[in-house]
C-alpha cells in the first residue's frame, strides 16, 4: 500500500530549469504516481515535473542541489525530487544517502572519489554506486554512516558525522513546529503521504492546513496530539507516533497575555474558567464529565492549570471542556482580544497633542498635522504612507498592484501626492490608501482623529428608506420551520 | 440563542473551521460577501484555507446530501475600521439565492433604528437548554434608545454600539451566535442593523444587550465590495 511517491519530496508550483536552458525533456502522459514509478526505476532520473492539468510528466536527471540549475515558479508544475538526493540526514546506515555534504565530522575536506591521491583506494565511481564528486557516501555499509577519504595526507578517511533523521531536527513542546524529515512511525511503519487519501482517508488535506507543514509523508502534529505522528501505509494501522528527539534548549516563550488574548490565544494564561453561558469549565486534570487526552503532564508548555480557558491544539481561540455532560467544549470568545498594536510611521498617534492652526475644521489653510486628523481627514496633508497594519501605501499615480479607481487624474483637488495617506472620497473612517500588498486593495492608515466626533444621525423616517433585492424571505418557511 | 425558537433566517450563515465545526455566525450581504465579527478570527491576515461558510440549512450539522445546504470556502478576510470590530469575508464563489438563502439589506449610512423596533437575532449557538440546539434558533428583541441604554450602562456605551432592551425572561445571544445578525424590519425589508458581539453573560435580564451598529460602517462595507 505504499505509494511510489513516498520516495519523493514535492515542491508545489515549481519548475527546475537547467542553466543555460537546454531543449525540453520529452514528456510522457500519466498521473504523478506513475511518473514516480518510472523515475524510481530509472537510474539517471532524480526528479520529475508533473503537469497537473495535462497529466504530463518529464523525468529529470538533476535536483535542486545539482550545479547549473535553478528553481522557478510555475503554477502548472509540481516538482518531485528523490528524497535521498535532498536529505541532509540519514536513515539507517546511510547507504542510500545521496546528499552533497563534502566535509568530515572534524571539518576536513573530502577527496573526490575518482581521485586516487593523496589516498589510493578501491571505491571508484560507477553509474550505480553514487560515488559522485567528493560527497560523503557509505559504499561499504559502515555502521558510523557516510564517510570519505580526506584531502589531508595524514588522515586517510573519516566519518562525515551526518545525523540520523530522528536526531537531526529536535522538537520543542509537543512538536507542533517540527518540520524535520522523519517519515516512519516509532514502530517502523512507513508514513502515508498527507496529500494522499489511501490507504487511510483523513481530513488533513495539506491545502486546508497551510501552516501545519503537512509535507510529503513526514511526521507532523497538526491536531495538538502528544507528539508528531502520521497515518501509516499499513491498512491495518491508521496512525502511529514518531520517535523524535526533544530539544534540550527551552522553547521560546510564547507571547503571553492574561487579560486578553492575541491571535488564536495559544499564549493566553489568564484565569477565565467559565463559558459565556455560565457553565464552569472542567479541570484539565479531570476526566469527568468528559474524557480527553489533554492531560497537563503531557502538555508542559500549554499551562493546563486548574480549569482555565486555554488553547492547547491551535483552535480558533482559548476553550475548555465544560462541566456539563451535554456540552463537551466551549470557546471562550468572551475573553476580549488584545487591541492590535498599531502605530503611525515615526511617532505614535497622539490625539491630545496641540494641533496647528491650519488643522482646525473650516480653516482655509491646508492641514499639515501628521499625527492626527480632523473631521474625516479629507484635508489631511501629512506624510504618513503606511496602513494601520504597516503595509506600505501604493503611490496614487501607480497602476500596480492595484488599478486605482481614484487617482490624481480623477481627483486633482485631493492632493494625491506620492503614496501619502489621503481621503479623496471623504471616507468617514479617515485617511486611507491603496496598498502594495496584492491581497489588500486598500486600508486605513495609522493616523487617529484629533478629536472624537459624534457620528449618529437623527432617526430617518422609515418611508425615506428603500431597498432592492434584499431582506425578503419566505415567511411560510418560518412557520414550516417551527 | 437563549429563549428563542426554531426559525428561518436565510441570510444567517454558519462559519465552520477546518474540522467542519461551527464556531461563529455571519450575515450574507452580497452573494459573495459575509459580515461577521473580528473576535471570531485570529488575525486580519489569517489564512482561512479550509474554513467554510454553510448556508441554506436550518440544521447545525445537516446530514450528508441535504439538498438545501451550500458550503462555500472562505477566500479572504478584511477587517473593518479598527473600532468597528467588524470583518467581511469574501467567499470563493457566489452563494446561490433561493427560498433558503437570501441577502440581508444594509442600512442607510448612520441610520438610527427607532427605539421600540422589534428585531431578530438568529444563530446556531448555545441555547442553555431553552430550545433545540441542533437547529437555527431565532429570538425577537426590542431596540432600546441610545441615551436610555447609555444611562443604564452608566455612560459606557459607545456610538458604534446598538442596544436591545433586557427582557424579563432571559432572551439573547450566546456562545456560537457571535458574528450573526440583529435584523430589523424597515420598509418591509429585513435590514442588518447589528452584529452580535461576545459578552460575558448570555441573555442577562438586568442589562441591555450590545450589538455593533452596522449603519456606522456601511460605507466601509460598500467600499470593500466595490474595491
Amino acid at each position: 500500500h505504499r505509494s511510489p511517491l513516498n520516495d519523493f519530496q514535492r515542491l508545489r508550483a515549481t519548475e527546475l530549469l537547467p542553466v543555460p536552458a537546454e531543449p525540453p525533456v520529452p514528456a510522457e502522459r500519466g498521473p504523478a504516481e506513475l511518473c514516480a514509478r518510472r523515475c524510481a526505476a530509472s537510474l539517471p532520473c532524480r526528479a520529475f515535473h508533473h503537469d497537473r492539468q495535462s497529466q504530463l510528466c518529464q523525468l529529470l536527471p538533476w535536483t535542486q542541489h545539482s550545479p547549473h540549475v535553478r528553481l522557478q515558479r510555475n503554477i502548472h508544475y509540481d516538482l518531485y525530487q528523490k528524497k535521498e538526493f535532498l536529505r541532509d540526514c540519514i536513515v539507517g546506515d546511510g547507504t542510500s544517502y545521496r546528499g552533497t555534504r563534502d566535509t568530515t565530522e572534524r571539518g576536513l575536506r573530502c577527496q573526490p572519489w575518482r581521485a586516487t591521491t593523496p589516498h589510493d583506494h578501491r571505491f571508484l565511481p560507477s553509474p550505480r554506486n553514487g560515488l559522485e564528486e567528493n560527497f560523503c557516501r557509505n559504499p561499504d555499509r559502515d555502521k558510523r554512516g557516510p564517510w570519505c577519504y580526506t584531502v589531508d595526507p595524514n588522515t586517510r578517511h573519516q566519518s562525515c558525522g551526518i545525523k540520523q533523521c530522528e536526531d537531526a531536527v529536535c522538537m520543542t513542546c509537543n512538536g507542533e513546529d517540527y518540520r524535520g524529515s522523519v517519515d516512519h512511525t516509532e514502530s517502523g511503519i512507513e508514513c502515508q503521504r498527507w496529500d494522499l487519501q489511501h490507504p487511510h482517508t483523513h481530513p488533513y488535506h495539506p491545502h486546508k492546513y497551510p501552516d501545519k507543514g503537512l509535507d510529503d509523508n513526514y511526521c507532523r502534529n497538526p491536531d495538538g496530539s502528544e507528539r508528531p505522528w502520521c497515518y501509516t501505509t499499513d491498512p491495518g494501522q491508521e496512525r502511529g507516533y514518531c520517535r523524535i528527539r526533544l530539544c534540550k534548549k527551552r522553547p521560546r516563550a510564547l507571547n503571553v497575555t492574561t487579560g486578553c488574548f492575541r491571535g488564536k490565544g495559544e499564549g493566553y494564561r489568564g484565569r477565565v474558567n467559565v463559558t459565556v453561558s455560565g457553565i464552569p469549565c472542567q479541570r484539565w486534570d479531570a476526566q469527568a464529565p468528559h474524557q480527553h487526552l489533554f492531560v497537563p503532564e503531557k502538555y508542559p508548555c500549554k499551562d493546563l492549570r486548574e480549569n482555565y480557558c486555554r488553547n492547547p491544539d491551535g483552535s480558533e481561540a482559548p476553550w475548555c471542556f465544560t462541566a456539563r455532560p451535554t456540552v463537551r467544549v466551549a470557546f471562550c470568545f468572551h475573553i476580549r482580544r488584545c487591541p492590535d498594536e498599531l502605530g503611525a510611521e515615526g511617532e505614535p498617534p497622539a490625539p491630545t497633542r496641540g494641533v496647528p492652526a491650519g488643522c482646525q475644521p473650516g480653516a482655509s489653510a491646508p492641514c499639515l498635522a501628521s499625527d492626527c486628523y480632523h473631521g474625516h481627514g479629507e484635508r489631511y496633508r501629512g506624510h504618513v504612507s503606511k496602513t494601520r497594519k504597516g503595509i506600505t501605501c501604493q503611490p496614487w499615480a501607480a497602476q500596480a498592484p492595484h488599478v486605482p479607481q481614484i487617482s490624481p487624474a480623477t481627483h486633482p483637488e485631493a492632493h494625491l501626492e506620492e503614496n501619502y495617506c489621503r481621503n479623496p472620497d471623504n471616507d468617514s473612517h479617515g485617511p486611507w490608501c491603496y496598498t502594495m500588498d496584492p491581497r489588500t486593495p486598500f486600508d486605513y492608515c495609522a493616523i487617529k482623529p484629533c478629536l472624537a466626533r459624534p457620528q449618529l444621525a437623527p432617526t430617518l423616517p422609515a418611508d425615506a428608506v428603500a431597498f432592492e433585492r434584499c431582506g425578503q424571505r419566505d415567511e411560510r418557511l418560518q412557520l414550516k420551520g417551527r | 440563542v437563549v429563549g428563542g425558537q426554531p426559525g428561518n433566517s436565510p441570510w444567517t450563515v454558519s462559519i465552520r473551521n477546518r474540522a467542519g465545526a461551527h464556531f461563529c455566525g455571519g450575515s450574507l450581504v452580497r452573494e459573495q460577501w459575509v459580515v461577521s465579527t473580528r473576535q471570531c478570527f485570529a488575525s486580519c491576515d489569517a489564512d482561512l484555507a479550509g474554513y467554510e461558510v454553510q448556508l441554506g440549512t436550518l440544521f447545525k450539522d445537516p446530514r450528508p446530501g441535504d439538498p438545501d445546504q451550500q458550503s462555500i470556502p472562505i477566500l479572504r478576510i478584511v477587517c473593518g475600521p479598527s473600532e468597528s470590530q467588524l470583518v467581511m469575508l469574501k467567499l470563493a464563489r457566489p452563494a446561490t439565492l433561493n427560498a433558503r438563502v437570501a441577502l440581508i439589506c444594509l442600512p442607510p449610512e448612520r441610520y438610527v433604528v427607532p427605539a421600540g423596533t422589534v428585531c431578530e437575532i438568529a444563530g446556531w449557538g448555545e441555547t442553555r437548554g431553552t430550545a433545540d440546539g441542533s437547529v437555527l434558533n431565532v429570538a425577537r428583541l426590542p431596540v432600546m434608545a441610545h441615551e436610555e441604554c447609555n444611562a443604564a450602562l452608566r455612560g459606557r456605551l459607545r456610538e458604534g454600539e446598538l442596544c436591545t432592551a433586557p427582557l424579563h425572561a432571559g432572551v439573547g445571544a450566546c456562545e456560537g451566535d457571535y458574528g450573526g445578525p440583529l435584523a430589523c424590519l424597515t420598509a418591509d425589508c429585513w435590514v442588518l442593523e447589528g452584529v452580535i458581539t461576545p459578552s460575558r453573560v448570555c441573555a442577562r435580564t438586568d442589562q441591555p444587550a450590545l450589538f455593533i451598529r452596522v449603519s456606522l460602517y456601511v460605507d466601509w462595507v460598500h467600499k470593500v465590495m466595490r474595491m
